[in-house]
């Protein structure tokens, strides 16, 4: 099963049309593995990604470096998936 | 009984297929299960049809789950299988919309890939297919669609999760609605749930030419998102794709409305600016309770413009 410890979800919001621009070409390099939950559309609206661990510092100096501001959506990707599992557990045990 | 399902869960797809059954136990003469084809791993394709009777009847189409990992999705479509199925009789607007239209409401509409969130990749968003070629597995099953297909709005990388698929229609998934659709010829809206970003968009995204009846779409959009807000504040935009959020080509309302189905909508449910869309399972009754009045308000015009 994959395992997504130490990946976060960074809220980012672009802050032109530039920033939007430079956001896709972040989601193009292919060996950050960038997923996008919510993709870059226009300036101001939020944009979700999910960077794996290993990936943080590199996009997180990209976004300081263009200023591009970000706030940290989701603390631990695999903490989440983890809290749903054990509900799920529960609540199939009391189901049942 | 539906009564012992837990709606305010996630399930797995043996349990989602099981509580299918039970529904139409349940609601034997308005309720029935139908195939309309098997996923690329073999696994069927159910789709839940109600109906009060009469053949051929106008219908409207319903899908949750396209993109697997958005299990608040599947989880919304169960809650909202189960009020249709529940208010028949009871609420005047499901009851007139049943008694001379058809619903047919497909929940798992990507197996392969909701067992897979399941068993090896929580976060898994395409489709199973083998890319020839390729060592990445999957097609975006809403970027596969006859409609703008190919664009720019989609890749052509089978490693991108927004990849397009060798052809339009190549995934197994995504025809059998299309051949369902056009072999039934009688579908007068198409209404396709994905999450998140609280958005009710309408076509198209392919291109920035409005739909002709635009100004109708967005009135229904604006009812529909104000009555959703009413319940816990939720706020939406809405807007065709193209304005509200980016092109993307070869999604599957677009291809609908291409094919003669005027009230295609997609619903993005909730953002708690939280989760993404990893809602707890304390939000699905919310959010589907939430999300009930809108998608009232599109059933209710399309029952009251016949086309």
């Amino acid at each position: 099963e994959k395992l997504f410890m130490g990946d976060q979800v960074l809220r980012v919001t672009a802050g032109d049309e530039g920033q939007v621009t430079q956001l896709r070409v972040l989601g193009e390099q292919a060996e950050l593995q960038v997923d996008f939950w919510r993709h870059p559309t226009r300036p101001g609206h939020p944009a979700d990604l999910r960077v794996p661990f290993s990936s943080l510092p590199a996009v997180k100096t990209f976004l300081e470096s263009n200023n591009i501001s970000y706030s940290i959506m989701i603390e631990d990707v695999q903490e989440l998936l983890d809290e749903e599992r054990r509900t799920m557990v529960k609540s199939r045990r009391t189901e049942r | 009984s539906t009564s012992t399902f837990d709606f305010a869960s996630y399930h797995t797809i043996d349990e989602i297929y099981h509580w299918m059954d039970v529904l139409v136990g349940d609601h034997p003469n308005l309720v029935s299960k139908i195939q309309i084809g098997q996923s690329y791993e073999n696994r069927p394709l159910y789709v839940l049809k109600f109906s009060t009777g009469g053949s051929n009847r106008s219908a409207i189409w319903l899908d949750t789950g396209i993109h697997p990992r958005e299990w608040i999705t599947q989880a919304t479509g169960i809650w909202t299988a189960n009020k249709i199925a529940e208010e028949y009789g009871k609420d005047p607007s499901v009851t007139a919309i049943l008694d001379s239209m058809d619903i047919f409401f497909e929940i798992v509409t990507n197996p392969d890939g909701f067992v897979f969130t399941h068993s090896s990749d929580r976060l898994w968003r395409k489709t199973r297919s083998i890319n020839a070629g390729s060592p990445c597995i999957g097609v975006d099953p809403n970027r596969n669609w006859d409609a703008g297909f190919g664009g720019s709005g989609a890749s052509s990388d089978p490693c991108s999760e927004t990849y397009h698929g060798p052809y339009a229609h190549s995934e197994r998934e995504v025809k059998a609605i299309a051949d369902f659709i056009l072999g039934h010829g009688n579908v007068k809206s198409v209404i396709s749930i994905h999450s998140y970003s609280q958005m009710l968009l309408f076509p198209y995204g392919y291109k920035t030419a409005p739909v002709p009846n635009h100004q109708e779409m967005n009135e229904l959009a604006k009812k529909a998102v104000s009555d959703l807000a009413a319940v816990y504040g939720t706020k939406y935009t809405y807007g065709s794709i193209m304005d509200t959020i980016y092109a993307a080509d070869g999604i599957a309302v677009d291809w609908a409305y291409d094919n003669g189905v005027k009230y295609s909508f997609t619903f993005e449910l909730r953002d708690t600016g939280r989760y993404g869309f990893l809602l707890p399972s304390t939000q699905i009754i919310p959010t589907a309770t939430e999300t009930w009045p809108a998608l009232l308000d599109v059933m209710v015009h399309v029952l009251e413009h016949p086309y």
